[in-house]
């Protein structure tokens, strides 16, 4: 059964499923560590009351058993098997250091997270693009001097007005868990208008993202030396410098959402040329569902809720037109329920409707208003010409209007009491 | 009583041509 529609076969909303929309997909980063090979260090916890062991490691992008490239911040992770993307070894900062994935479409996400290898970034910046990269939007930050980084107050309280803006908490910034620590962005939580977020457009727009920008701005600064230091020697062997210098280490990079389809599709799809769109219902296309298919306009678009499936109508041109517009006016005074005008209507129709028969024609009432010929022409006819004395006949009964002395639904005989004359001008003449 | 339908061919269409049915 199709989700977006009942046993009924009536509209209702449908939704795709909640995904990991970063699985698998690639992410830009601005560092890697491995060209040429490099020797890094850290602090492992233990889960015991043993001390804290210090562990290094060679990172060499040329062999994958010492590799930690970019695809490891999207691959499949497994509780014994985390692999980890790792930056250079750095010595200076600030240094920005920037993962960016393309989701390749837009997304309504729920949440950004990003489980560490290496200790948490003190500071770090969740940028979004709703247009495939073009333009950038603060998302979140975190730090413990939200003022000074990014010039925002710490744990802003959140409002309607401000709803849809980028906050900064000096949460999630703590140095322990040395490994393994997470920060996770709820891009609905603490937002009062989440709890209606149907009726909020606002953040209906908060949560649509093409693209996920995360900047790691500025380390934490080690307060013992080695810890998640690194070597900065040239040679991968060489013994552990005492320089602070620092790298950064994620195993998992998740952006978690549905496919936007406006609650018009319950899935998403790879197109002819690659690109992922929605399988759109309820007469609506576009890659987010996001406009009505061509002579569905007999109401605006709009996107489906809990209530209401809002499917797009195809406009009631009584099969007699393939086009129709939108007529905001119109619909207005239909009470909101109709406001298509049909275009270019054939078969001698006229009307928004393509209902009533153009002038020079009547109505055939023996045929339904939608059968190709049920307006005759009556200009062409023998008599129409002669006896009519004008063009436009009774919509509904196909009466013409007739000549003095001319009678008939198409004023083709003379009335009782005249006689055709040989006169175009006046048919009929009274008998004398 | 149903009277007969026009008969164009009895009419005399020299001054009016431009009335003349286009099916007669």
């Amino acid at each position: 059964p199709d989700p977006c529609y009942d046993d009924q076969g009536a509209a209702r909303r449908c939704i795709p499923e909640f995904i990991n929309a970063a699985f698998g997909k690639e992410v830009m980063v601005s560092s890697v560590c491995g060209r040429p090979a490099s020797r890094s260090c850290s602090v492992v916890e233990r889960s015991d009351d043993r001390p804290s062991v210090r562990s290094c490691q060679i990172c060499d992008a040329a062999d994958p058993r010492r590799a930690h490239p970019a695809s490891y911040l999207t691959d499949l992770n497994s509780a014994h098997n985390l692999t980890c993307w790792q930056s250079e070894n750095l010595n200076t900062s600030p240094h920005n250091v920037t993962l960016t994935l393309s989701l390749g479409k837009k997304f309504e996400i729920t949440y950004v997270s990003l489980q560490f290898c290496s200790p948490r970034p003190e500071s770090l910046a969740i940028y979004k693009s709703m247009d495939y990269g073009k333009t950038w939007m603060p998302y979140q930050f975190y730090s413990s001097q939200c003022r000074r980084l990014y010039n925002r107050p710490n744990k802003a309280s959140i409002t309607k007005q401000n709803e849809q803006e980028a906050l900064c908490t000096d949460g999630h910034t703590d140095l322990y868990p040395l490994s393994g620590g997470l920060i996770a962005f709820s891009t609905l939580d603490g937002r009062p208008s989440g709890k209606d977020f149907d009726n909020s457009p606002v953040l209906q727009d908060w949560v649509t993202v093409t693209d996920i920008r995360v900047v790691f701005s500025r380390p934490q600064l080690p307060r013992e030396q080695g810890l998640g230091a690194a070597s900065n020697s040239d040679d991968p062997m060489a013994v552990t410098s005492s320089l602070p210098t620092y790298f950064y280490a994620v195993g998992d990079f998740q952006v978690g959402g549905r496919c936007k389809c406006n609650g018009h599709g319950s899935r998403c799809l790879k197109d002819k040329e690659g690109k992922l769109v929605c399988d759109c219902k309820h007469n609506t296309e576009g890659p987010e569902c996001d406009r009505c298919k061509p002579f569905h306009y007999d109401r605006p678009w709009q996107r489906a809720n809990a209530r209401e499936a809002n499917e797009c109508l195809a406009c009631n041109c009584n099969l007699h037109a393939r086009r129709c517009r939108f007529n905001m006016e119109l619909y207005k005074l239909s009470g909101r329920k109709s406001g298509g005008v049909c275009m270019n209507c054939r078969h001698n129709t006229a009307g928004r409707h393509c209902h009533y028969c153009k002038e020079g024609f009547y109505r055939d009432m023996a045929r339904p208003i939608t059968h190709r010929r049920a307006c005759k022409g009556s200009r062409k006819s023998e008599s129409f010409s002669v006896g009519a004395a004008g063009k436009t006949c009774n919509q509904t009964t196909g009466q013409c209007p007739c000549k003095d002395g001319v009678t008939g639904i198409t004023c083709n005989r003379c009335a009782k009491g005249y006689q055709q004359s040989r006169s175009p001008v006046a048919p009929c003449i009274k008998i004398p | 009583d149903v009277m007969p339908t026009l008969d164009m061919a009895l009419f005399d269409w020299t001054d009016y041509e431009d009335m003349k049915p286009v099916d007669t």
